[in-house]
């Protein structure tokens, strides 16, 4: 099954 | 102090009914430019992006930037006492701890005001790296609410592949599978009624509908929604708020390990 990514993986916090 | 004025409370009925399944509080973080919000939902999967510019409003004015921290299900209860084509108002002092929330009939002749409450929040904000999206699509809203609640039925997740010719929507489950496919119609009579691709490649990637149809209850707020892909990256479905700004969602895509 694919597998969810997360956000945090993509967009940094600041 | 801050003081927003808009001419059809219903618009932000519709903002918070958007959004409030998926984000339980927010800042809204007023500045001269306008409104803006940001929120993560719990997963911290997806992400609304909210912008609506003061010059969409009927009046605006924002003496100094603050971050107006709401729970949005008690926003909600609080519109659900406008009518629809009341004029609404939100205004707050300087550091007050409360948003006064005006509605009044058009004839003027019912006036409500609320009190809601600020929570405190973590202001969290991500940044959104510019990005030259590979594949663009606009379609009309209302189709993509509907392809997404159909879907949902057969499956969890949903391919979404942008070719030359429209975007195809599959579903796999254990019933079998399944795929809508809406072609590029350029040519129809009415602008909302068009389904436009823009495409530097094919682009094609999967999600978690639970998260789409959570994006479609925006579908209200206007006849077009645009889906922005490149690959491997989160997919933007942006529903232009017509004169005002937007609703943007953006969503993790789901990988193959």
């Amino acid at each position: 099954l694919p597998r969810q990514v997360a956000l945090a993986t993509y967009f940094q916090a600041h | 102090m801050f003081e927003a004025k808009l001419n059809e409370a219903s618009l932000l009925k519709k903002i918070v009914e958007a959004i409030r399944e998926l984000v339980t509080d927010a800042n809204l973080d007023c500045s001269e430019a306008g409104i803006t919000m940001q929120a993560m939902d719990s997963s911290h999967v997806s992400l609304c992006a909210l912008n609506l510019r003061s010059d969409g409003f009927d009046h605006y004015r924002c003496d100094r930037n603050l971050s107006l921290g709401l729970n949005l299900a008690n926003l909600s209860k609080i519109l659900k006492c406008a009518g629809n084509n009341d004029v609404c108002t939100l205004r707050t002092e300087d550091d007050a701890d409360t948003l006064t929330v005006t509605f009044e009939s058009p004839k003027q002749e019912r006036i409500s005001e609320f009190e809601l409450k600020l929570i405190a929040l973590d202001a969290e904000h991500l940044g959104i790296p510019d990005t030259n999206y590979k594949a663009q699509v606009r379609m009309p809203s209302a189709e993509f609410q509907r392809i997404i609640r159909d879907l949902s039925v057969i499956g969890d997740t949903c391919s979404i592949a942008v070719g030359k010719d429209g975007v195809r929507f599959g579903v796999e489950g254990d019933l079998g599978s399944g795929s809508i496919s809406v072609k590029q119609n350029t040519a129809a009579e009415k602008e909302e009624e068009r389904v436009e691709v823009h495409m530097e490649e094919p682009v094609e990637l999967t999600f978690a509908l639970r998260y789409l149809n959570f994006f479609a209850k925006a579908t209200p707020l206007g006849p077009i929604v645009a889906l922005s892909m490149s690959p491997d990256v989160p997919v933007v479905v942006e529903f232009p708020i017509e004169t005002v700004g937007y609703l943007r969602f953006y969503l993790a895509p789901k990988i193959d390990e």
